[in-house]
């Protein structure tokens, strides 16, 4: 989890100055955020109560940026660019790694068309290199890329902002996890008393061998 | 003997301030440090063999200063001289170097680098040159082979703080970290190791050579056997272990793209890594493809897997705990 | 606590911990 621990105190920093600031300079900030390299969470800022202010006024639309930063994708952005400010390099950039991460959450194979499709990729070397430099170097996910059947393997992907619809799913999960593990550490505990109840069966079982070849000497 | 010897010290000096360097280490050799009449005192003795090596080392001629540098060994341990030993130490670092053995050369030139001292006997130690002691450490650690000794030494410097004020940290927290090295950064690492860099790379502690040639720009131009040269090579070797580390297979084609190389080049080195036994894999050549194994087996990854799952869970109690959640 | 959240989520995500042809064959 150490994206986590990378980003807490950067969302300390953000929270704390946006908590003082208002209207324009409130808008530089939720600008900022979603420009920095080291920052993929949003939520404790949009939480904040002078970025909620922010709805209805002028900077609404920064309002939506840092709401799509949280959980939306690149293609979310293309379809709504009309009604939202033009974003700046490090703002793709960092969307469309989001949108990895986005993507990551249903599927550990990621075909190399698809991530080309979402990303507005035109080549393999250029998607690659995106997933090593921009997601694999930054620490944001961890996987194997497979040219032959051109995909990507995720083996770990930083979690992003949940939205709240996804809580009741997890909790499905964490209760399906729970029931399995309590299964198994049964089935793992029967396991363990039958291996017992043989190993106990087998020593008596020695033991009636070798008494019953001590008679045989005796009467020999 | 008397009369020989002091016409030989200063013909050598002659030359030396000619910088007919051979030319003088010559004209000591021949002072005759064994037998004769007076037995020369083991310090004279000590640091004619000191000063002869280093004046072959100008010429980078690591065969015969190595000559100089072993009788040295044999004297250095009982000279109460610090300023010899030291002398000695940054030859036979350089020797090593010019022999390619690299890792060796970058352990004595990180012990150097480690000298606390910053004046011994009547000689001051600049912060300078104790940074191009470090430098060349961390760049000799880079052309040493891939190995596990070479990982050691790399976590070495890359966890001592006073890399992170090299120039050339970048290139050393790449290569410990295992990440591919792009074309233009080899070619900036490759401009630190031009000319220019020559006299920064001398080691200038005043109480060693006025001048002392690096021989990096000779390594990274040295053409190896197969035409490579040492830079090129080492580079080659890591970039091909970092892209096993982030693909199951690729082509060679993407290879050669990815590495900056033509891809025969590429499967060339990558097969003799694998024949080598330092990088696990196997080469299509009907598809020109490369597939990497895992070193561990998949077994072993699933527990690592599980493993890491396990202790990410604990994270987040611990996270949860200390929330008092 | 935004913050584990996103860690959930991450974790929920690990498994399976592996999923290769070769994996099946070495487990079974």
């Amino acid at each position: 989890m150490d994206i986590e621990q990378k980003q807490a105190e950067l969302i300390e920093q953000f929270v704390s100055r946006a908590e003082n600031l208002r209207g324009g300079s409130l808008a530089n900030v939720i600008v900022e955020a979603t420009s920095h390299p080291s920052l993929f969470a949003f939520s404790e800022i949009l939480s904040v109560p002078s970025v909620a202010e922010l709805q209805g006024t002028e900077y609404s639309v920064y309002l939506d940026v840092l709401r799509l930063f949280a959980h939306g994708t690149w293609s979310d952005y293309k379809s709504n660019a009309g009604s939202l400010p033009p974003l700046q390099p490090d703002q793709v950039l960092k969307l469309k790694q989001l949108s990895v991460l986005t993507l990551a959450e249903t599927d550990k194979v990621l075909p190399y068309d698809q991530l080309m499709q979402q990303l507005d990729v035109s080549n393999v070397r250029e998607l690659e290199d995106f997933l090593i430099n921009e997601c694999m170097y930054a620490g944001i996910v961890r996987g194997k890329l497979d040219q032959l059947r051109r995909c990507f393997e995720v083996q770990f992907a930083a979690g992003r902002d949940l939205r709240p619809e996804q809580i009741g799913s997890m909790l499905q999960t964490l209760t399906t996890w729970l029931n399995t593990s309590e299964n198994l550490l049964l089935s793992i505990q029967e396991k363990i008393k039958w291996a017992d109840t043989m190993g106990e069966l087998d020593k008596k079982h020695r033991k009636e061998i070798e008494e019953r070849v001590e008679d045989v000497k005796k009467t020999l | 003997e008397e009369q020989v010897l002091v016409i030989r010290e200063k013909l050598a000096e002659l030359y030396e301030s000619e910088q007919q360097w051979s030319k003088a280490a010559q004209m000591l050799s021949g002072i005759d440090l064994d037998a004769g009449i007076r037995m020369l005192d083991e310090t004279y003795k000590l640091s004619k063999c000191v000063q002869i090596a280093r004046l072959y080392l100008e010429d980078d001629d690591a065969v015969n200063a190595e000559v100089f540098i072993n009788k040295a060994s044999f004297l250095v341990s009982n000279s109460p001289h610090e300023v010899l030993s030291l002398q000695y130490k940054v030859c036979y670092a350089r020797i090593l170097d010019l022999k390619r053995k690299f890792l060796e050369a970058a352990l004595r030139y990180y012990d150097i680098s480690q000298i606390e001292k910053r004046q011994i006997e009547d000689e001051l130690i600049d912060e300078e040159a104790l940074e191009q002691a470090l430098s060349a450490a961390v760049t000799c650690t880079i052309l040493a082979a891939a190995g596990p000794q070479r990982s050691r030494v790399l976590a070495t410097l890359y966890k001592d703080e006073r890399c992170s004020k090299l120039k050339i940290y970048p290139i050393l927290q790449k290569v410990y970290l295992e990440r591919i090295l792009r074309k233009p950064e080899i070619d900036a690492f490759s401009e630190e190791l031009k000319p220019h860099q020559v006299t920064n790379i001398v080691l200038t502690f005043q109480i060693l050579f006025s001048r002392m040639k690096s021989n990096f720009i000779l390594q990274q131009k040295a053409l190896l056997p197969d035409n490579f040269t040492v830079l090129d090579r080492a580079m080659i070797e890591h970039n091909l272990l970092s892209a096993s580390k982030l693909y199951t297979n690729i082509s060679f084609e993407e290879l050669g793209t990815l590495l900056g190389i033509a891809p025969q080049k590429a499967e060339k080195i990558a097969s003799r890594m694998i024949c080598e036994d330092r990088m696990r894999g196997s080469i299509d050549q009907v598809e020109a493809v490369i597939h990497f194994e895992d070193v561990t087996e998949e077994l072993q990854q699933w527990d690592h897997q599980i493993v890491s799952l396990c202790q990410a869970l604990n994270d987040v109690l611990d996270g949860m705990a200390k929330k008092g959640l | 606590e935004n913050s584990l959240l996103r860690q959930v989520s991450s974790l929920l995500r690990r498994l399976p911990a592996i999923e290769s042809v070769k994996f099946q064959d070495d487990f079974l």
